[in-house]
């Protein structure tokens, strides 16, 4: 604790907070506090990215589970920037950092001209930093590629979707959804072939046990004569006969679906109403 | 097919 109050570097005392562990101790919460109010940062809110930030934190010290992001403008130009310093206790972040670091920095177009115009006497050839680093005397914090803590590359956080990689899953799903419906087709082909002689023997035993239960159980003479007059027990009676059978329809340009409907045996013509296909969409 | 004139013998049987 004594050793962070120490140090005059923002960058390390923030690298050896997390070192220790997450922000639970009254210590790191205070340092972090000081830390945050100096770059005006809101205050600090305990909700679910945050609690998300805590939880994966030791990770960070165990393994490089950061990542680059490119360079973007902040904007507080006033603060100076500073590199880690160069030691041999230094962290894993720092090496990586250093390891990582591009060679040839081009800051933001907008901070070229402002340099042009206003720093040119201060600027310095890059080629004197070989580590990659400006100088520090004219360097400022919004040309400089900040490395976000808080993209992990753990599954547990929320990542930007990539629209390259949505367009080749969506490719894939589109092909799988084709060829699945296709297989249907051509299951429903395969049993609709096979099956239609035993569901016309079944629409036959079924239209037989109706005749026979309406005949037995009909309460008076009257309602029974009435049954047997109907569409519906003339239809079951010439079922059961093997007048009127069931038949395929391939479509028509009419009607493109595919059905099976009744049909008399003799002439070949549909039995009942004629079969209209209704588009199957949401007005 | 079958099935629809399935659930009407089942229905008449139910209501007798």
């Amino acid at each position: 604790m004594n050793s962070n109050r120490c140090q005059t570097n923002e960058v390390n005392k923030f690298i050896s907070s997390t070192e220790k562990g997450p922000f639970t101790g009254r210590d790191n919460t205070l340092s972090f506090n000081k830390i945050g109010s100096r770059l005006n940062s809101p205050p600090i809110l305990k909700d679910k990215i945050e609690l998300k930030f805590l939880q994966h934190s030791e990770d960070l010290n165990q393994s490089r589970s950061y990542v680059n992001i490119r360079p973007r403008t902040l904007e507080d130009q006033s603060y100076k920037f500073e590199a880690p310093n160069l030691n041999d206790n230094e962290t894993s972040w720092a090496k990586d950092f250093r390891y990582n670091f591009p060679k040839n920095v081009e800051p933001p177009i907008e901070n070229q001209i402002a340099n042009l115009n206003i720093n040119n006497g201060l600027r310095t050839s890059q080629t004197d930093f070989p580590l990659g680093f400006y100088s520090q005397k004219n360097f400022n914090i919004a040309s400089f590629p900040v490395v976000d803590h808080q993209i992990f590359k753990t599954t547990g956080l929320e990542h930007p979707i990539n629209s390259h990689i949505d367009s080749l899953i969506n490719a894939e799903f589109s092909e799988l959804e084709a060829s699945s419906l296709e297989e249907d087709v051509h299951t429903e082909e395969e049993n609709s072939g096979t099956s239609l002689e035993d569901e016309e023997t079944a629409m036959k035993g079924l239209a037989s046990d109706i005749i026979e239960f309406c005949d037995n159980n009909s309460a008076n003479k009257d309602v029974k004569e009435r049954l047997n007059s109907s569409k519906f027990m003339g239809l079951m009676g010439s079922i059961s006969d093997g007048s009127i059978v069931l038949k395929k329809d391939n479509g028509t340009e009419r009607n493109l679906q595919k059905h099976v409907g009744f049909c008399f045996q003799n002439s070949g013509n549909w039995a009942g109403l004629e079969f209209h296909d209704v588009e199957d969409r949401i007005a | 097919m079958s099935q629809r004139l399935q659930s009407i013998k089942d229905h008449l049987v139910e209501s007798a």
